[in-house]
């Protein structure tokens, strides 16, 4: 979680910086330094601020889109809406990659090579495993293993992203099934282990018993 | 004896003030500093074994300079003369540098950088010859062979805020972070290098290419299930022959886990823990993060 | 708190934690 730690201060910064700023311009560059700041990951504090909350609608609206693109968005739908965002700078088509990669792991824990580099537009493994590498893995984004012989990548962690209102909905299940899942499994533990005791009674009468039988014999013979 | 001793004495002057600092190591090594007929106190004889290891030392021989050095270890135990100890430790530091035992001299030249005297006789201890000792460390440090040991003392030096400041700071962090050293790092790292550190070993890599091979085999094994040695080469910078070569002679000498498929030429890496233990630490992690939460 | 959130998140989609064919034997 210290990706988190990392970025709760410069979304501190930034969130501060942008309530205090009314006009287009300087919200502009506030949201170009946001996008392209190497160790932020998060973009919906941002996006909830009053100032560029009012954007919507004015000639500056495109900051919204590019906030959204960078808060949910993939490098993918980036390519696919060209004409309602601006072109990307190459910091911020880094940042954006590394994002998809986030959003790639949120369905799958294996991510084959082909379909990152498809995703990604990058067209040889060895820059592929160099981005997963210095971009992520090296930047705490996420933490796995490179598997060349299968041509994937096994990610063990990986940071949150910002969520989508619906995406909370699915989350409160997986929390409710997962806890179901604990209590029945901590239940179950419970079980063997009053299993294990009860047997180990069985087991310590079952042996007096025997002894007790050895002691009778040995004084009938004596 | 004492007059051999006088003329000694004025000719290894001589040729020191000629730089000439084997001849003049020759010259004083020759006074017999275990004569019966004489008495020699114990600073004297002390004196002379740490001036001819320094001389030798200055013309990089380190074996001669060992030799003397080994007979002041007999005898600056006893000594209360603390500019002769702080000597002692300095050249000590250095012959093992010079003899390519990094692990041990990184400890002796750490141990001279946390000296807390700024005045030892007449010789000034200053902060950039603390910060010299303490770099030597570092470097010392990242050329030894990767173990245990080494990654106690970059834990270490990691930890010791006065590393952050050095010029080497973002290689030892790399180091101790076990990350890839790309080729640009390792040649900037190279242009700080002596020359011993750079010599080229029997096995015709030098002690730079062996320990930034090494170190950069055991990041990838960190990063990495498998890898061939074709990508291997790509991601370190070097033949990929020679990343086989040292890859199945840290293996052979258990410094890492894994196999080496020479047909397919693919290096498996080999994670020792069991599966059921890196569940359990996985598990272990989650919930972590759960309380974290 | 969106951080919380992503965390929580990030924490969700580690289970499996391992998923491998060996860990399934070994835990057999």
């Amino acid at each position: 979680m210290d990706i988190e730690d990392k970025q709760a201060e410069l979304i501190k910064v930034f969130t501060k910086e942008a309530s205090v700023l009314a006009d287009g311009p300087s919200l502009e560059t506030l949201v170009q330094d946001a996008t392209s700041h190497p160790a932020l990951f998060a973009f919906s504090e941002i996006l909830s601020v009053p100032t560029i909350t009012k954007l919507d609608g004015t000639q500056y609206s495109t900051l919204l889109n590019v906030l959204r693109l960078f808060a949910y968005g993939t490098w993918k739908d980036y390519k696919s809406n060209l004409g309602s965002i601006p072109s990307l700078l190459p910091d911020q088509v880094r940042k954006l990659k590394q994002l998809s990669v986030l959003t790639l792991s949120e369905t799958s824990k294996v991510l084959t090579y082909d379909q990152l580099m498809r995703e990604l537009d990058i067209s040889n493994v060895r820059e592929l495993e160099d981005f997963l590498i210095n971009d992520c893995m090296y930047s705490g984004i996420v933490r796995g293993k490179l598997d060349q012989l299968r041509r994937c990548f096994e990610v063990q962690f990986a940071a949150g992203r910002d969520l989508r209102p619906d995406q909370l909905n699915s989350m409160i299940l997986t929390l409710t099934n997962w806890l179901g899942t604990s209590d029945n499994l901590l239940h179950t533990i419970q079980e063997k282990i009053k299993w294990a005791d009860t047997m180990s009674e069985v087991d310590k009468k079952h042996r007096k018993e025997i002894e007790d039988k050895v002691e009778d014999v040995k004084k009938t013979l004596k | 004896e004492e007059q051999v001793l006088v003329i000694r004495e004025k000719l290894a002057e001589l040729y020191e003030s000629e730089e000439q600092w084997s001849k003049a190591a020759q010259m004083l090594s020759g006074i017999d500093l275990d004569s019966g007929i004489r008495m020699v106190d114990e600073k004297y004889r002390l004196t002379k074994c740490i001036q001819v290891a320094r001389l030798y030392l200055e013309d990089d021989d380190a074996v001669n300079a060992e030799a003397f050095i080994n007979k002041a270890s007999f005898l600056v135990t006893n000594s209360s003369h603390e500019v002769l100890i702080w000597q002692y430790k300095v050249y000590y530091a250095r012959i093992l540098d010079l003899k390519r035992k990094f692990q041990e001299a990184a400890l002796r030249y750490y141990e001279i950088s946390q000296i807390e005297k700024r005045q030892i006789g007449d010789e000034e201890i200053d902060e950039a010859g603390l910060e010299q000792a303490l770099t030597a460390a570092v470097t010392c440090t990242i050329l030894a062979a990767a173990g245990p040991q080494r990654s106690r003392v970059l834990a270490t030096l990691y930890k010791d805020e006065r590393c952050s400041k050095l010029k080497i700071y973002p290689i030892l962090q790399k180091v101790y972070l076990e990350r890839i050293l790309r080729k640009p790092e390792i040649d900037a790292f190279s242009e700080e290098l002596k020359a011993h550190q750079k010599a080229l070993l029997p096995d015709n890599f030098t002690v730079l290419d062996r320990a930034m091979i090494e170190h950069n085999l055991l990041s990838a094994s960190k990063l990495y299930t498998n890898i061939s040695f074709e990508e291997l080469g790509a991601l370190l910078g070097i033949d990929p022959q020679k990343a086989e070569k040292i890859a199945a002679r840290m293996i052979c000498e258990d410094r890492m886990m894994g196999s080496i498929d020479q047909v397919e030429s693919i290096i498996h890496f080999e994670d020792d823990t069991e599966e059921l233990q890196q569940w359990d630490q996985q598990i272990v992690g989650l919930c972590q993060a759960l309380n974290d939460i | 708190d969106n951080s919380l959130l992503r965390q929580v998140s990030s924490l969700l989609r580690r289970l499996p934690v391992i998923d491998s064919e060996k860990f399934r034997d070994d835990f057999l």
